[in-house]
């Protein structure tokens, strides 16, 4: 019988183990902003 | 084997910025109304191969109105960024550029400006003046005014209107209005031109003679009129050594 995993359940088995620390980079764009946005 | 395709170029990358650097001086190079731009922020980048040492830069720039008119002789870097309560201007520009052999050059440009919505500006700042309109009624009659005023007290050459680069108008708590305009020499004192006016012409591009000046009226409830003219005196103009281009405005 196939049983549904529950999402939450499913997801911590899928999510790849990160190293302590990680910090994702950066979007490469868009860049910083220099002065103000409007 | 193809080489490899070069890594995506993030935004802030060492080499992002010099491309967005030569965008910028081509953009204020070949603007000739209002103001210098400064670059606020570069939106994306792409860069497309097309032989060896040879590729195609797609620029999007955030760009924000300085306060120094595009005549101005003051370097892009000590032109001050016109601040958000005065009512900032921002600039939108698509920018197509070629490196070749590690030498980058404009193919193209398209820019558009627009001003900051005046509910920002207010929410911030709710007495602050506001951008008018350039043919408001008022802004052209303080800048007559201020024009004449100036050259009814110089000794120097009479000045010609050049274009009216801002104006902004205060309600509250006092009726003032703020223009700001360029100027160029004419070859007439201002004396002959009391005779003669329409015998003043610009001068020669070898001779010119540019300058800005700013004027502040208040109508109510006091009346007062300030009148500020600096000329740049005469600038050798530089030839455009970047790449010939459809630069399209």
């Amino acid at each position: 019988s196939v049983a549904k995993r529950e999402v939450a359940e499913a997801a911590q088995h899928d999510k790849v183990p990160r190293p302590v620390g990680f910090v994702p980079p950066p979007p490469p764009c868009p860049g910083k902003i220099r002065y103000f946005k409007i | 084997v193809p080489a490899a395709p070069p890594a995506p170029l993030g935004c802030d990358d060492p080499e992002s910025e010099a491309a967005a650097a030569v965008a910028l001086s081509y953009i204020n190079s070949h603007s000739h109304y209002g103001y210098k731009f400064a670059l606020n922020r570069i939106e994306n980048i792409r860069m497309l191969p097309q032989k060896l040492n040879d590729y195609i830069l797609f620029l999007e720039l955030d760009l924000l109105e300085t306060t120094c008119h595009i005549l101005s002789p003051t370097p892009l870097e000590n032109c001050t960024v016109r601040s958000f309560t005065e009512h900032a201007v921002e600039g939108d520009c698509d920018v197509k550029l070629q490196k070749l052999d590690g030498k980058l050059s404009v193919l193209a440009s398209k820019c558009h400006s627009h001003a900051d919505s005046a509910e920002d500006v207010l929410q911030l700042c709710p007495d602050c003046p506001l951008l008018a309109s350039l043919n408001n009624t008022e802004v052209e009659t303080t800048v007559k005014a201020a024009l004449d005023d100036y050259n009814s007290k110089t000794a120097d050459a009479y000045l010609r209107l050049l274009e009216i680069g801002r104006a902004k108008i205060q309600y509250h708590p006092a009726h003032i209005v703020f223009v700001e305009f360029a100027v160029a020499a004419t070859n007439c004192s201002a004396e002959a031109a009391k005779e003669n006016v329409e015998a003043c012409q610009l001068l020669p591009d070898d001779q010119s003679n540019f300058g800005f000046c700013t004027a502040t009226k208040v109508i109510s409830p006091s009346q007062d009129f300030q009148v500020n003219c600096q000329l740049y005196g005469h600038q050798v103009p530089t030839p455009d050594t970047s790449f010939p281009s459809q630069d399209t405005s």
